[in-house]
């Protein structure tokens, strides 16, 4: 299964992420 | 084969052909693969091979939810008491499931496999993080992430499919008070609320055993929820490389909100092996139903006339869950 956010933010929001890496929940996917 | 009698010669017939059309096709495969890697030895990029309009058709008339319903009843079988700890225990090996982060660790507490698949954690297994505005809001592997350009999410690197069939159409025309004045230049600037704000996308595959406990990545006012019957085909990473629009073909909860910088979705998608979803505060929720047709959609709003802020969420709250079958 997948999960899929699609969401509005300002222009400087930032992932904090590589593609591929694994991620727990509550751990941060990006910031502004 | 000479001895055989006339009648099983003839059902030993497609026999060779099947072996000989199956092998040629792993065969051709197998080319594809190293030429693929020999272009990239090269340094040139290999676009992504895409299935053809009828492969995917044909996976499509797969009836995924009739196995997918199967596979959930199968794993509602109780299990004797006796039978729990091996079979557990191999469900844990094979997908490195820490059950010292569950709730009950005791094997014999879960009656069968779908119970088992939906434990709970502890709280503290999984702390929350209150510095960045959005955080994960399950375990998984990133498959792709960044701005939404042009109306066209990547599923993964180079495969997109279009936000409009994906989230479907923004207001539920029926619940306008009138027919909208100005038509939106775009489906983009019906989601973007304000000036200089971008929209941006992240998917998150849950690989099989992992924990199905969907919580909240921000604080949220969430409004219409729509749900989709489609297929429930796979969806790995090597499946989303293969078939376009794959989020699309798939049976999915569409939950919509607000947060604190306007527009915010979260989208369960599910797959054969879970096909249904739950989401805790929607009661009325059925997904992978035999009643409803494939392609249909229901919506509804949680904005009422003497609620209008819909359902306030927090961080880290918990939302739903996926379920097997």
């Amino acid at each position: 299964s997948t999960i899929v956010l699609i969401f509005e933010a300002p222009k400087d929001f930032n992932f904090s992420l590589q593609a591929g890496q694994k991620i727990r929940f509550g751990e941060a996917l990006g910031s502004l | 084969v000479h001895t055989a009698p006339a009648r099983s010669l003839s059902l030993l017939r497609p026999l060779p052909i099947l072996v000989a059309t199956g092998g040629g096709y792993a065969g051709y495969r197998q080319y594809e693969k190293y030429r693929e890697r020999e272009l990239e030895k090269l340094g040139l990029d290999v676009p992504p091979k895409l299935a053809g309009h009828w492969e995917v058709a044909l996976y499509k008339s797969v009836p995924t939810r009739l196995l997918s319903r199967a596979w959930g009843r199968l794993n509602q079988v109780e299990l004797p008491h006796w039978l729990r700890r091996p079979v557990y225990s191999l469900y844990i090996w094979t997908f490195g499931v820490n059950m010292k982060e569950a709730a009950v660790e005791d094997l014999h507490h879960y009656r069968n496999l779908s119970e088992f698949f939906r434990r709970r954690r502890k709280p503290q297994a999984r702390p929350v993080c209150g510095l960045h505005s959005v955080i994960s809001p399950s375990d998984g592997k990133i498959l792709n992430f960044g701005q939404v350009k042009n109306c066209e999410v990547e599923q993964v690197k180079g495969v997109t499919y279009s936000l409009e069939s994906f989230l479907g159409p923004r207001t539920p025309a029926e619940d306008l008070p009138f027919p909208p004045a100005v038509r939106h230049s775009s489906f983009r600037s019906q989601l973007v609320t304000r000036e200089g704000n971008e929209l941006y996308h992240c998917v998150i595959y849950l690989a099989p055993g992992v924990q199905v406990g969907v919580q909240l990545p921000r604080i949220w006012n969430g409004r219409p929820a729509r749900e989709y019957q489609c297929s429930l085909m796979s969806v790995n990473p090597g499946m989303a490389r293969w078939i376009k629009e794959l989020f699309c073909h798939n049976e999915r909860v569409v939950l919509t909100g607000d947060w604190k910088h306007g527009f915010f979705s979260l989208t369960a998608v599910g797959a054969t092996n879970v096909g249904s979803i739950r989401i805790y505060f929607d009661r009325d929720l059925h997904t992978n139903s035999p009643r409803y047709s494939k392609g249909s959609y229901n919506d509804f709003s949680f904005v009422t006339h003497a609620n209008k802020e819909g359902i306030p969420m927090r961080k880290g709250e918990h939302l739903g869950e996926f379920n097997l079958g």
